[in-house]
């Protein structure tokens, strides 16, 4: 299912981000 | 960039994940700053201490010189904040205009005051348990605040 592949891309799109924000270092955002 | 307006809608959102007391809710609170105030008080209560959230007037009502007076006291707080404990100084173009936010309650001012708390919130000490609330959010609030949270990353632009 096509929808189906996008939602799943898209949350991994979102997992991946805030996932690396948690592995930054406290104070650096940037 | 982020539609400022968009930004308002999916930040108020994620503010409602903020225990924050129920006469703090309203649009007049928000414009008003108090709710902001608790919310900041919650991310860092040694910077944005009781004392610094004392100084925030309670009611301020109508008098919109006084709304204004609020979220310059947080504004500047908040620019002090980024530059001495986070490191990140806040470019030019991510500040509120904090007088058409307290005159007009201006969605698109209030989305931006909100962008720089959501950068307070995602890179302090407790960013561990502010980023995983964000986690469980709807998915397009989450799309939001990543873009967000991007666009604040993202150097001056000219």
């Amino acid at each position: 299912d096509p929808n189906m592949k996008a939602g799943a891309t898209s949350e991994g799109v979102l997992a991946n981000f805030f996932n690396s924000l948690l592995s930054k270092k406290t104070g650096s955002p940037g | 960039s982020v539609d400022k307006a968009k930004l308002c809608g999916s930040l108020l959102t994620w503010l409602q994940t903020f225990q924050v007391p129920p006469c703090c809710i309203s649009p007049q609170d928000l414009s008003s700053g108090l709710a902001i105030a608790h919310v900041l008080n919650q991310i860092d209560p040694t910077w944005f201490n009781e004392a610094w959230l004392q100084s925030i007037s309670e009611d301020p009502g109508p008098n919109w010189k006084l709304k204004v007076s609020n979220l310059e006291k947080i504004l500047r707080s908040l620019l002090e904040y980024s530059q001495d404990v986070l490191g990140h100084p806040v470019s030019e173009q991510h500040l509120p205009d904090v007088s058409l936010l307290g005159q007009f309650s201006d969605p698109s001012e209030l989305g931006k005051l909100l962008q720089l708390v959501l950068g307070c919130a995602i890179s302090c000490e407790k960013k561990q348990e502010h980023i995983q609330r964000i986690m469980t959010l709807e998915e397009s609030v989450q799309h939001v605040v990543m873009e967000a949270i991007q666009e604040l990353m993202t150097k001056d632009t000219p």
